[in-house]
């Protein structure tokens, strides 16, 4: 049972530290595979101008994998972590996307060899099933790589935008922030995971799962660092501990964190994962039969 | 008597919210005049690659210039804020810093030519006499764009760096990120304003200057809301409010913002006009008699 999370955002957004939260585990301390591809050569701004071929810019990106065994569920689940540092980071960012289209696409393309071959039992899902995209908390709008690296992405993986480190916006401002992002992100027809809703599903459970979607994208907080719950002294709860007060990271009127964990661990990560299957995968199939 | 202010950053970094929190002032609602120039050009992403000379890439960045004449310690002051909107906004931020040193070198420019007219004493003088440069409070490490820009300009403008937003980080991270910037800067010789020392200075003033070189890149947050003083009803203060706690701008305990409203305006606005005069320019003056 896998979980393939691909997390995108430039350096700096608390991509690691959400990581942690989201599964209460230290993904810091595991050494990361590196994936040996183009973009892994030791390339830096001065050597960017030799790499280049008729596309241009050879962008400065790697793609680092990190796989932990949990429990979800009561279930054991290999979750894998896949990074992109490097992305956004440079000057100039042309084509950061490209080491990461060019991995999901492989993962695609191992799992089409895989349907392949005699013994299909054995096949472990390595396909990308979601893509959490961090973005920065201007409050303004969204970035011309945030829009251009969305559009590449949305018809390949499940997205799942978030406002990172989004303590630093009042409410009022995450309003405002969130309506124009959608605004931005409709205009350009970027599709968003949407949590399906079900004929035999109830009132109840149909209003939870339009609120999770009406509410991305998330803004969230994460913490690496432990305080006593102020409700329970036996408890440690994660939190960020200011001279002007206490954010706790589970707490739904600090931040959108629960939610986030809601949809992409405790109520849908199954969906997810069919959705990967069963149309991502699906259209990348036929696209690659029909050329 | 004018105080040119040279503001840089990538939009969203709150540069707007702070000059109107430094000067108590509504710098948004001026009509800016934009400096008419090549970067001026309605590029936009597509346009860029028709632009290219020899030096490559032409960036997207305006330069807005607004003023409003104010009174500070009890005399008259003509405060002119030059931005420059675009900057670090593109996907691709090469020479992103040009239009900024072009501004400033035309300005050096335009002096040198009023102080071979005849009526000298009516120059008025539009040297840039201080730029605040935004740094992203990641928490990590300068961009490679921060140290580019910063090590362009420091040689012709008084370089004061501010963390931008600090709010987003602890008191713990910004030691960490404070250490780390300045060993970047000091490893490529980058200067920044330092507040003289003179032989009169008793040993309290000493104290007070080099405690505001030390405390560089001040961690700054700024805001244009007001709540009321808690130590003063009658009083309103800028804040910042969030479920979790108020963030009090001028709470030396909050940010560092009272520092740099020293260093700016309070007691070393004269000295950055004449290191301005007496240093900078002068330094460009030379060179440009040299070539
Ligand atoms: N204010 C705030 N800071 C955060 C948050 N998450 C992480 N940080 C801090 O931001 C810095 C960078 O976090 P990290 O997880 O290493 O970012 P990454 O480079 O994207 O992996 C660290 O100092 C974190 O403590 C958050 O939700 N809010
Ligand atoms: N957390 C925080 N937010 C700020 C601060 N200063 C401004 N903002 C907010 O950041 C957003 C952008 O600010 P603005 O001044 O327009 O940024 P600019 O694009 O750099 O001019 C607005 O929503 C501001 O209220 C600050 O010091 N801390």
């Amino acid at each position: 049972f896998t979980f393939n999370l691909l997390c995108v955002g430039k350096s700096g957004l608390g991509k690691t530290t959400l990581i942690n939260s989201l599964f209460n585990e230290d993904f810091s301390s595991i050494d990361a595979n590196n994936v040996v591809n183009n973009s892994n050569q030791e390339t830096d701004i001065t050597n960017t101008n030799n790499n280049q071929d008729d596309e241009g810019v050879q962008p400065n990106v790697k793609i680092e994998v990190k796989s932990k065994t949990l429990i979800e569920n009561g279930v054991k689940l290999k979750l894998t972590v896949i990074d992109a540092p490097g992305f956004g980071d440079s000057i100039d960012s042309t084509n950061a996307w490209d080491p990461i289209i060019d991995e999901i696409n492989s993962r695609f393309d191992q799992y089409l060899d895989s349907e392949n071959r005699v013994n299909r039992s054995a096949t472990e899902d390595n396909r990308i099933h979601a893509c959490l995209y961090f973005v920065e908390p201007t409050g303004h709008f969204l970035t011309p790589l945030d829009l251009e690296f969305c559009s590449k992405i949305h018809e390949k993986c499940n997205l799942i935008p978030v406002i990172a480190k989004s303590d630093i916006l009042t409410d009022e401002e995450i309003e405002t922030f969130k309506s124009r992002i959608k605004k931005q992100l409709d205009e350009r027809n970027i599709q968003l995971f949407e949590p399906p809703i079900y004929k035999l599903d109830d009132g109840e459970t149909i209003n939870v799962s339009k609120k999770l979607y009406e509410m991305m994208p998330y803004a969230i907080v994460g913490s690496n660092d432990f305080i006593k719950d102020p409700n329970d002294s036996n408890k440690l709860i994660r939190a960020r501990e200011y001279p002007w007060g206490v954010i706790e990271v589970e707490n739904s009127n600090h931040s959108d964190f629960t939610l986030l964990r809601d949809l992409l661990i405790k109520q849908y990560l199954e969906e997810l994962r069919e959705r990967t299957a069963n149309v991502l995968y699906e259209n990348y199939r036929s696209e690659k039969l029909i050329k």
